[in-house]
């Protein structure tokens, strides 16, 4: 449990106060341990310049909860080919489930409406897919929108979750996820988030779906408020991370936006968890926008907690992590990620070592169990490919069985540590068999990889089958993933080298004292060498280095003055060279190799640097090293070199285009400084300009009337458009949070209206005009005297519900 | 029961030379090229007007020869995958 924060943020939403997953303030119920959303604001971030998108059935991005955070440059519509990502409204609501995800993310804060997001000044679009066929192509045209500009992709759909599918990404869909992660934000990778799934009622297990069990999805699960396991989960080992979601009848819900302008406390399954998750990845991102798409994963492997969530399996593997296939590690931490992001350094790069069994094809036999193992290095024999330090496990199996359900396989690993890949599914009975199926576990994060892993499997017959029909475990592939140092340690090694290897550090190199000036003082060239040559001790040929005065030997350290330059000093010994070493410049004049400035790799003069040393990079400005570039300029890791940012950048990171801040006029999008629309125009996507708003917005997101966010003066806002006069129908009002008014919609049957409420002045076909409202024409026939005094002395004709109910007859009959 | 796939009337190809080598590609066997599939170099959305929208069978006509074609690496008809809002 924890304490009830004495510093609570307010906000004004309507919905706040319900927001129990967020704060602590209810005294009608305990705290939980909670997610610490509210401390990562209260450190200040709250998402600002990070771009989420939601991949589903569009978002309602005139929802006035995400209208401030809308992004359209985050936003696509993949079902109609254009660029408004809105839900198609159909009378069964089937498309709410875009917005209602959005709303976690981003909903806008203290603006009188709904909820608060959990990122709530991210960037939010919209990726429409799923309102259509949905083939490879869609989802891998989905996954691969602007991976520039977009940060986060969450994605609450899957494969059935009936307990017998078994299905994944396509072959584009998997480019698209490998081509995300390695060039998505500009080579830190994608972040993909995924909801685990919703078939727990149908004993689904989450292995079977492609798209949570790959390495390059963030794979989320639920829990209830009470920290149970909610009937739709779904367990399995690649699931990385868990929030809250809803729960049984007697727990709280989550709340959120929904379409049609409306907040929502409905069931919320898994679905909820990912954008959660997202917006807390949002808020890690604002922390450092530098975090790789496996720093983001280690991170949550690092901050999640165990705290009250119940499951009968948590273990704590051999690195120390506890894990579990209902949570993964655990409740997601928001605090405990933003602090964890400032200080994050890059983890090393990923290896990947595959290793196989020597034997190969086994039959499986009822009610009995396989075993099979590997001996693995950890391909320490290739050093591009050496893992020790694990990260994801996968199993790629092809097994040929008579029915997938009876199924159960585990992976125990050198340090003993077992993860269940696939439980038993009592609806899976397909003869199918896994065909090159891939299994991931998490759950031997940070042990070391080397050592026998085995594969156990057990096929326990769920019902009748013929025993002479067996299971054939043809082949398997054991793919590690992970670092050849340990990831959170390398730092020592690589960036702070050890004394011995006496390569100081850039911030030593400039701070360290003027180094010995031995062979900088003009000593003449004289001494023991030259009595040796005045005495005539040598007489045999010189090195074709020395000069005219001869040598005492025949080595090149023997000249007495050299054709090229000198290098060294009288205490450390002198030497010829045809050209002077890295760190040292050629003076001509006195044929010394003289000394750079520290800082220098090359030189022309002391000062002068071309190139510098590790760390450090040059800045062509004065030709000196510096570990910090100037304002306006940024690091270039292969130049080593200080480059001048994008015009419109006032500051960027690590590439000219990647701004961190923008010049006046310019605004932060993402990492992109896009021109600042002024008022009545907006971002033009394609000609990258401010294009004119249409004449009824104040400020929109697109050309046409129906894309205003504001109106212009003189105007109202009714319904999704800016109008000079309300329809009939429609009465004018003030609205909360808006500068201009809007037009209401008058009470039910009312044609026109005077305001709110009781105030009709024109009836639909079939409706009278009854004090001044609008009432059904039908008589009742049963409306005695006795009935209508009930009526009266109840005052139900006042009571919108009852308004049909005899009032007409009643009030017509006095 | 397997569910029965269902073929659409839209193809992933791949093909490499540029897009304009595409559009040759898909106007020779009657289909409109509808451009890159998303960041995923040299491979391009096809779609075929005159092939039914959705069919439980791979119906094979004068367009199927594009699977042929030695300028196409690669190419699949593409299937409705079911999915679910969790």
């Amino acid at each position: 449990y924890a304490q009830s924060d004495p510093n609570i943020i307010h906000f004004n939403d309507p919905k706040w106060s319900n927001m129990w997953y967020i704060h602590c303030n209810d005294k009608s119920h305990q705290c939980r341990s909670e997610m610490n959303i509210m401390a990562a604001w209260q450190r200040g971030y709250t998402g600002k310049n990070v771009v989420v998108t939601i991949l589903d059935d569009g978002i309602e991005r005139n929802h006035p909860d995400l209208a401030q955070n809308y992004d359209h440059l985050a936003s696509y519509d993949v079902n109609g080919n254009d660029h408004d990502p809105t839900p198609r409204y159909d009378s069964r609501s089937e498309n709410v489930h875009g917005t209602r995800c959005a709303g976690e993310v981003a909903a806008a804060a203290n603006n009188s409406h709904c909820i608060v997001g959990i990122a709530y000044n991210a960037h939010i679009g919209g990726i429409r897919m799923l309102d259509g066929d949905v083939t490879d192509i869609v989802e891998a045209k989905s996954l691969g929108i602007r991976p520039d500009y977009i940060h986060i992709y969450s994605a609450s759909w899957g494969p059935k979750d009936d307990g017998k599918t078994v299905d994944g990404p396509g072959p584009l869909t998997k480019q698209a996820f490998e081509q995300g992660i390695k060039k998505g934000r500009r080579g830190l990778g994608s972040i993909f988030v995924w909801a685990s799934g919703n078939g727990g009622r149908q004993g689904d297990h989450c292995s079977c779906d492609g798209y949570t069990s790959s390495i390059y999805t963030i794979s989320i699960s639920s829990t209830t408020e009470n920290g149970n396991k909610p009937w739709y989960l779904e367990a399995c080992s690649s699931i990385m991370a868990t929030t809250y979601s809803s729960g049984e009848f007697n727990e709280r819900k989550l709340v959120t936006t929904d379409v049609w302008q409306r907040c929502t406390d409905g069931h919320t399954g898994t679905s909820v968890s990912a954008p959660i998750v997202a917006g807390i990845i949002a808020l890690a991102l604002e922390a450092n926008l530098l975090l790789t798409w496996r720093d983001v994963q280690h991170l949550l492997v690092k901050t999640s907690r165990p705290v009250h969530l119940k499951a009968d399996d948590w273990k704590t593997n051999a690195a120390g992590y506890r894990v579990s296939h209902l949570y993964g590690f655990g409740l997601v931490d928001a605090e405990a990620m933003v602090l964890e992001a400032t200080k994050w350094r890059t983890v090393p790069p990923q290896h990947i070592c595959t290793q196989r069994p020597e034997r190969r094809t086994r039959h499986i036999h009822v009610g009995q169990s396989l075993n099979s193992s590997i001996t693995a290095s950890g391909c320490s024999e290739e050093p591009e490919q050496h893992v020790d330090y694990l990260e994801h496990v996968v199993v790629k199996v092809l097994i040929v069985h008579p029915r997938r359900g009876d199924l159960e396989i585990n992976l125990i690993s050198p340090s003993g540590t077992r993860s269940q890949l696939l439980a038993k599914r009592l609806f899976d009975s397909s003869n199918e068999g896994f065909r090159n199926w891939e299994f991931m576990t998490v759950h031997f994060w940070g042990e070391r990889a080397a050592g026998t892993w085995s594969l156990e499997i057990i096929d326990s017959p769920s019902r009748l089958r013929n025993p002479e029909v067996l299971g054939n475990l043809k082949e398997w592939t054991l793919t590690l993933y992970g670092t050849s140092q340990n990831p959170y340690q390398h730092f020592s090694v690589q960036h702070v080298p050890s004394r011995m290897l006496e390569i100081p550090t850039p911030e030593e190199i400039l701070e360290e004292p003027e180094l010995q000036k031995e062979e900088e003082e003009d000593e003449e060239y004289s001494g023991e060498r030259f009595l040796k040559k005045k005495f005539g001790l040598y007489e045999g040929q010189c090195h074709s280095e020395c000069g005219d005065q001869g040598c005492d030997g025949p080595d090149v350290a023997h000249c007495l003055n050299c054709v090229h330059f000198s290098l060294g000093s009288l205490k450390s010994g002198r030497t010829c060279v045809s050209h002077c070493p890295l760190g040292h410049y050629g003076d001509i004049a006195s044929h010394r190799c003289r000394r750079c400035h520290k800082s220098c790799e090359r030189c022309v003069g002391r000062s002068a640097c071309v190139s510098c040393k590790r760390g450090l990079y040059l800045n062509t400005l004065n030709s000196s090293c510096i570990n910090t570039c100037p304002p306006g300029y940024f690091a270039d890791e292969n130049q080593k070199q200080c480059l001048k940012c994008h015009d419109t950048c006032m500051t960027c990171l690590r590439f000219a285009d990647r701004c961190t801040a923008c010049r006046e006029a310019y605004s932060l999008a993402g990492m992109t400084c896009v021109p600042e629309c002024t008022n009545g125009t907006f971002f033009h996507l394609e000609d990258m300009t401010c294009s004119p708003c249409h004449s009824s917005c104040r400020t929109c997101t697109g050309p046409g009337k129906e894309e205003c966010i504001q109106c212009a003066e003189g105007y109202l806002q009714q319904e999704w458009r800016c109008v000079q006069d309300c329809t009939p129908g429609y009465f004018s009002g003030e609205a909360a949070g808006l500068p201009h008014k809007m037009c209401h919609r008058c009470e039910e049957n009312c044609l026109s209206c005077s305001g709110p409420g009781t105030t009709c002045t024109k009836c639909k076909a079939g409706y009278s005009l009854i004090s001044r409202t609008c009432i059904v024409n039908a008589s009742c026939n049963n409306a005695d005297e006795v009935f209508c005094e009930m009526v009266k002395s109840n005052r139900l004709c006042e009571r919108k519900f009852y308004r049909q109910f005899c009032c007409r007859t009643c009030l017509m009959n006095g | 029961s397997e569910v029965a796939q269902l073929y659409t009337n839209h193809w992933a190809v791949r093909i490499a030379g540029g897009p304009q080598q595409a559009d040759q590609i898909a106007a020779k066997y009657g289909y409109r090229n509808l451009g890159q599939i998303g960041s995923l170099d040299d491979h391009y959305h096809f779609h075929h007007s005159r092939v039914v929208r959705r069919a439980v069978y791979s119906l094979k006509g004068p367009h199927s020869f594009i699977h042929m074609d030695p300028k196409v690496d690669w190419a699949q008809q593409q299937v409705v995958k079911p999915r679910v809002k969790r």
